[in-house]
C-alpha cells in the first residue's frame, strides 16, 4: 500500500507545472524514503530529477516500493479539480494499476476521489553523480525567469559566462545582440534576493533557451534558483522545494561543431 | 555552428 498525504494541492500543481511541458509519460517512484521521478524530455536533450522527501508529506506510507506510471496531463487535468488549499492525498494498491486522488477542502466540508488509471512505462533509469561544479551562481528564480523570456526574443542560444566580475548571460540573432550581466551582490540583507556566484575558474557554455524556458516553469516552486556549471558537462538548474526536495534540470551544453 | 548533445551521453544507466 502507498498512501501519502500533502496539506496544500498547490505543491503538486506547482510540481507538475514544472515537468508538463518537457515530459509527457513519467514513472513516479515510491519508496519508504519519498518519492522520485526521472525523465528525459522526447528529444533526449534534457533530463529533469524530482525529489519529495517523505518528511514533506503530513502523512506518508509506502510498504513497498512501488512505481506509478503516470501519463502529466491526465494527472494535471485531475489536479486542476484541486484547490490550491485543499489537502491531497495520494493512494495506490501494491498490485493495483489505478491511483486514487482524494482532495479534501480546508473546511472538512467538501471531499472528492478522482481515480487514474495507471501506464506501464519503460523508461531508462540514468544514475546522476552528485558532483562539484567548476562555477555555481545562485539567483532569485524570478531574475532567471526574465533572462531566458527576454534574451530568447534575440536568440535561440544562450552563451553563460562566470568571471570574477560577475555572471553574463548574452544571446545573439538575426536582428542583433543582447547581454544581461549579474554581479554578486551576496551582501544584499534578503537571502532570496541574493546573487552568489562561487568560481574555481572562468568560463564559458552555452545552451538552447527553448530548454531553459521549460526549466522556468519552475519558478513559482522557489525563491531561488541554482546553476551549477563545469566545462562540456550538463548544466544543472535546481529549485529546492522548501527544505524537503528539489526539482533538478540537466541541460547538454551546445558544443562547436 | 553548435551541435546539440544527447544528455543520456553523460550519464550511465542504472
Amino acid at each position: 500500500m502507498f498512501e501519502a498525504r500533502m496539506a496544500q494541492a498547490a505543491l503538486l500543481k506547482k510540481v507538475l507545472e514544472a515537468v508538463k511541458d518537457l515530459v509527457t509519460d513519467a514513472n513516479w517512484d515510491c519508496t519508504s524514503a519519498g518519492i522520485s521521478l526521472q525523465a528525459m524530455d522526447s528529444s533526449h536533450v534534457s533530463l529533469v530529477s524530482l525529489l519529495m522527501r517523505k518528511d514533506g508529506f503530513d502523512m506518508y506510507r509506502c510498504d513497498r516500493p512501488i512505481s506509478l506510471g503516470i501519463n502529466i496531463a491526465s494527472m494535471t487535468k485531475i489536479m486542476k479539480c484541486a484547490n490550491n488549499n485543499d489537502a491531497v492525498t495520494l493512494r495506490a494498491e501494491d498490485e493495483g494499476d489505478t491511483v486514487v486522488f482524494t482532495f479534501e477542502s480546508a473546511d472538512q466540508e467538501k471531499v472528492s476521489e478522482f481515480e487514474m488509471k495507471l501506464m506501464d512505462i519503460d523508461s531508462e533509469h540514468l544514475g546522476i553523480p552528485e558532483r562539484e561544479h567548476t562555477a555555481t551562481v545562485k539567483m532569485p528564480a524570478s531574475e532567471f525567469h526574465g533572462i531566458c523570456r527576454d534574451l530568447s526574443t534575440i536568440g535561440e542560444t544562450v552563451q553563460v559566462s562566470v568571471t570574477k566580475e560577475g555572471v553574463q548571460f548574452t544571446a545573439s540573432g538575426d536582428t542583433g545582440k543582447g547581454t544581461i550581466t549579474l554581479r554578486n551582490n551576496s551582501s544584499v540583507d534578503e537571502e532570496s534576493q541574493q546573487v552568489v556566484i562561487t568560481m574555481q575558474e572562468e568560463l564559458s557554455l552555452s545552451f538552447a533557451l527553448r530548454y531553459l524556458n521549460f526549466f522556468t516553469k519552475a519558478t513559482a516552486l522557489a525563491d531561488s534558483v541554482t546553476l551549477s556549471m563545469t566545462a562540456d558537462l550538463p548544466l544543472v538548474v535546481e529549485y529546492r522545494i522548501e527544505d524537503t526536495g528539489y526539482i533538478r534540470y540537466f541541460l547538454a551544453p551546445k558544443i562547436d561543431d | 555552428k553548435q551541435k546539440q548533445s544527447s544528455i543520456s551521453r553523460f550519464f550511465a544507466r542504472k
